[in-house]
């Protein structure tokens, strides 16, 4: 989606994306 | 273990199958945190249990830009501890979970 964000660092991938509102209102 | 104000946890259920997890991170109290990072952002990546290690990933993820150089102990501590959690769930478990 154009919401998630993929980097790559030293040949591994991270993925970015928005932290679920759900998980948020855990914290 | 000290809370270091970042979260780590499976990303995808842990079939137990290889040494490779799906792991997400992120920030749960910027507080407790020093340096710039990114707010409401999770971050998914690949750990390989026998390959890798937390500072290592920290390290990647500081060189990427995720976090500040003064945080990258508490990255890596949190990564650390949930993957020796991890760990000791897969022992209780019987093989191939």
């Amino acid at each position: 989606s154009s919401l998630t964000q993929v980097v790559h660092s030293a040949g591994r991938r991270f993925i970015v994306s928005p932290v679920p509102e759900s998980r948020l209102r855990e914290s | 273990a000290e809370d270091t104000g970042l979260r780590v946890e499976l990303a995808e259920e842990d079939d137990c199958s290889n040494s490779s997890l799906a792991l997400r991170l992120w920030v749960e109290d910027p507080k407790k945190l020093k340096g710039k990072h990114k707010d409401n952002e999770a971050i998914e990546f690949s750990f390989n249990l026998e390959t890798d290690t937390p500072e290592e990933v920290a390290y990647e993820m500081v060189k990427s830009g995720f976090f500040h150089e003064s945080d990258s102990k508490a990255v890596a501590k949190s990564i650390r501890d949930r993957v020796t959690l991890i760990k000791k769930t897969r022992e209780k478990k019987p093989p191939g979970c």
